[in-house]
């Protein structure tokens, strides 16, 4: 995208809009354009490696490393809104550590949506993991519950949970990733030892409100943005970063089990701002 | 929130006589700011705001003696204007199968939407027959079979065949046998920007030529909605479109954008994951929605 030429205010104007365009949100694009005057004097060339550092500095502000193997086994719970990509993230995932030698179990306790739990067994079957799961309505804690314990007696070294879809703002279901959690540490010690949040990319300024309402739910120490292969450039993450402090982890790129790469600033900041 | 906003900034200048153009940017620039935050596509907003603007700085709003109620009342017009005038469902073609094409990004409901409208149709008194055009996703057909028991309503899927438009045209051929009221067809999610999969939903749409060729897309999309909704406009065409997962606290201003590029009216919402929520769109009551 070709800026318009002219004096300072206006190149600065259209990187406002530039991130207001990859969804970076009006609050976070006018907090980013300010950050960059001190700067002082700059061309347009300038102009833009400030924003972009800048956008790497709010990514990188946000602290840990999750996904790295803690325990035995290593418990990965996976939420989120409906349809944003949880399963199929899972599946990336689960093929991942698969190939790295390690024994994966997948908990299907998705119970409620039309054959989650055949999805997720097609993905199993695939990848090479084991799966535990109940009858299509059983309740999702107990399936968390008994792959857990499935987990330990086989001697499996990680356990994804795959959750339902649901909408940050229905509370009994929200309380329900609370209780998954609660059940998850009983069986295993500090489980669910990591809790990622599936985003998709073309999620607009909802995606505060679920990063704050799945963060209260249930400890998210992980973000992950998928269907970033698309058009949508997600730059609602920075937003998040700046106010959250959640990790971005990995993006989706595709449908496809090779379509997971580790999140990476600086490719992140440059893709929002071409 | 935003009515609140405006009339403030307009009432504070009550006492300082007529309302000036500047008065009239700052109130704009509320305007814009509560559509940003409510996702509407920066450049739509734009397009937006500058109407709203040639209208208020007419005599109207530059006289009135309740200026503040006169710009709110403009923004709501204009943006009433843009929604589109009242309910607009599918209507039936005269002659069966009314077809309806469902099209639209990777998890945006278009699987969930084609079981709803079925149910719908059927309280209505009509015969569907639901079509599992998606052959890609695992246990898509799966799903699309144990909704369509839920309705109930028949279903036609190939559990072993991969062309979809062999597929896709044996349901129809059944449909007509039968004569049923209508047939759905549900296709893999798909990225407007991959031409394989659009040639694929274009050869669909020829080869079946449906009466009603539906966008089903995700309430909480950001800018993006603009890049999508012009590109399945242009690439596909669009009849209506089917706004989904509106029952949480998105303000879903990707309805404005979606019906500012394609024109295609909003036909319904989906407010939940269980069948029967489905609701018909309101143009007013989104306006209010977007508006905050
Ligand atoms: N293009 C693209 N599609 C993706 C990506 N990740 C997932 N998908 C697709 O998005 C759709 C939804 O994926 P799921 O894994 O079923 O999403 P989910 O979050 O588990 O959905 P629910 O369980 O219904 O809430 C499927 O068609 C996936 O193939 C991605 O990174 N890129
Ligand atoms: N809360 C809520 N969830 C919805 C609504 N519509 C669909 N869903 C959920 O969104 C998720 C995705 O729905 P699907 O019907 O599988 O979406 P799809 O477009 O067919 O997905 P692909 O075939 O992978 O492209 C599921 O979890 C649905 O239950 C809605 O109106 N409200
Ligand atoms: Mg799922
Ligand atoms: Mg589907």
């Amino acid at each position: 995208k070709i800026l318009r030429t002219g004096d300072d205010s206006q190149i600065l104007e259209d990187i406002e809009e530039l991130l207001i365009g990859a969804d970076v949100g009006v609050e976070t694009a006018q907090e980013i354009v300010k950050a960059i005057e001190k700067h002082g004097k700059l061309d347009e060339a300038g102009i833009r490696q400030a924003i972009e550092d800048e956008v790497v500095s709010i990514l990188e502000s946000t602290q840990g490393e999750p996904l790295s193997l803690r325990a035995k086994p290593h418990v990965i719970m996976v939420v989120g809104v409906n349809g944003t990509g949880k399963t199929t993230t899972i599946a990336k995932l689960a093929n991942n550590f698969v190939s790295q030698g390690y024994e994966v179990l997948l908990g299907a306790c998705d119970t409620f949506r039309a054959a989650a739990i055949d999805q997720l067994e097609i993905w199993a079957k695939r990848v090479g993991a084991d799966m535990v799961r109940h009858k299509p309505g059983a309740d999702a804690a107990s399936v968390a519950y008994d792959a857990l314990s499935a987990a330990v007696a086989r001697d499996i070294d990680v356990v994804i949970l795959d959750t339902a879809g649901r909408l940050q703002t229905k509370k009994n279901l929200m309380e329900e990733l609370a209780k998954i959690t609660r059940v998850s540490s009983k069986v295993v010690e500090g489980a669910p030892h990591d809790v990622l949040l599936v985003l998709d990319a073309t999620t607009g300024q909802n995606a505060l409100s679920q990063a704050r309402a799945f963060s209260e739910a249930c400890r998210v120490n992980g973000i992950v943005v998928a269907k970033l292969d698309g058009t949508a450039k997600g730059g609602i993450v920075v937003a998040i970063a700046r106010r959250f402090k959640i990790p971005i982890v990995y993006i989706g790129t595709g449908e496809a089990l090779e379509d997971l790469a580790p999140f990476d600033a600086r490719v992140f900041a440059q893709g929002l701002l071409r | 929130e935003l009515t609140h906003k405006l009339e403030g900034v307009l009432k504070r200048l009550r006492g300082q006589g007529k309302i000036s153009e500047q008065n009239i940017a700052d109130a704009l620039k509320e305007v814009r700011l509560a559509l940003l935050e409510a996702d509407v596509n920066y450049k739509v907003v734009k397009q937006f705001t500058e109407a709203v603007k040639t209208k208020a700085l007419g005599r109207e709003v530059l006289t009135s003696i309740t200026p503040g109620q006169q710009f709110v009342k403009i923004v709501f017009d204009e943006l009433r204007n843009l929604m589109g005038e009242g309910a607009s469902e599918i209507s039936f073609a005269s002659v069966p199968p009314t077809v309806i094409l469902l099209a639209g990004l990777q998890g945006s409901g278009k699987t969930t939407v084609a079981a709803k409208l079925a149910r719908r149709f059927k309280q209505k008194g009509k015969k569907g027959i639901l079509i599992a055009g998606d052959v890609y996703r695992p246990a898509a057909i799966e799903q699309l079979k144990t909704l369509a028991k839920a309705v109930p309503v028949e279903i036609y899927y190939e559990k072993e065949n991969r062309g979809v438009v062999e597929i896709v045209e044996r349901g129809l051929e059944i449909a007509r046998k039968r004569v049923l009221d209508c047939a759905i067809i549900d296709t893999a999610g798909r990225l407007h920007i991959d031409d394989s999969m659009m040639d694929e939903i274009r050869e669909i749409k020829q080869r079946v030529n449906p009466n009603e060729t539906i966008l089903v897309a995700d309430g909480m999309t950001g800018q993006d909605a603009v890049s999508v909704a012009s590109k399945f406009s242009d690439s596909l065409g669009i009849d209506g479109v089917i706004l989904t997962k509106m029952d949480g606290d998105e303000r879903g201003g990707a309805a404005l954008s979606i019906k500012a590029v394609s024109g295609a009216p909003i036909r319904y919402i989906g407010v939940g994951e269980k069948l029967d929520a489905l609701e018909v769109f309101h143009p007013d009551r989104m306006a209010s929605r977007i508006l905050g």
